[in-house]
């Protein structure tokens, strides 16, 4: 599946 | 990283620096209001739920424990440091801040990227960091003589989401597939809650006079 959306800002 | 997020993370770090400059130097915390640093620790808290597992750069990582670090320091002074504490005017800062948690974790629970623990958390820290400085502006509202140094945080933390904005845009443009509704409408609302403080912030500095919110 997707994996997770990666979220780089804080 | 871009020069916009960056001045955005930097303005973000200069509020809570400046907010715990206050409190630690002079001791006080007048006109400061605990419900929006309760809900700022929260907001960290549900969003940096990846700060362990998921490793971005040594910035990110430094800058999370920072803003960890400083959200529940500052609501620790708050409550228990015994002098800062009785500049604390709790009978003022009365905005009903629990009534703000639900319906934002109400809204994470319908709209979120992936419907996983860790995503919902996200998209709640963001709702609940949109309205996180109600209580700080009824608060400001209230207070007649504003402090320098209280309405330069609000500010700094104001501008920081102002500055994400362009960075979101830049970020729009330059790199394909960077889309992130839930984020920019969240960033948007919190960005326009601040619209009528920039405007008498703006004024106060112009015309050199006190700060004061109409009530």
């Amino acid at each position: 599946d997707l994996e997770q959306p990666m979220h780089d800002e804080l | 990283m871009n020069i916009f997020r960056l001045a955005g993370d930097m303005t973000h770090l200069a509020s809570v620096l400046v907010l715990l400059l206050k409190i630690h130097t002079i001791k006080s915390c007048a006109g400061v209001s605990l419900k929006t640093q309760e809900l700022y620790a929260l907001v960290f808290a549900t969003r940096y739920l990846d700060i362990f597992t998921d490793f971005i750069s040594l910035y990110n990582t430094v800058m999370k424990l920072i803003f960890l670090g400083s959200s529940f320091s500052i609501v620790w002074y708050i409550r228990r440091h015994k002098i800062v504490r009785r500049s604390y005017d709790k009978d003022q800062d009365t905005f009903r801040h629990y009534f703000l948690v639900l319906p934002c974790l109400l809204l994470a629970l319908v709209i979120h990227e992936k419907f996983t623990f860790r995503e919902v958390m996200w998209a709640f820290s963001l709702y609940l960091e949109a309205v996180a400085i109600l209580p700080q502006l009824v608060l400001l509202q209230r207070t007649r003589n504003i402090d320098n140094l209280t309405g330069q945080y609000v500010f700094l933390l104001g501008a920081y989401r102002a500055l994400y904005i362009l960075n979101w845009i830049y970020r729009y443009f330059t790199e394909p597939h960077f889309v992130h509704w839930i984020t920019w409408i969240a960033g948007l609302v919190q960005t326009l809650l601040y619209a009528d403080f920039f405007y008498y912030y703006f004024e106060s500095w112009k015309n050199n006079v006190k700060l004061q919110l109409p009530a």
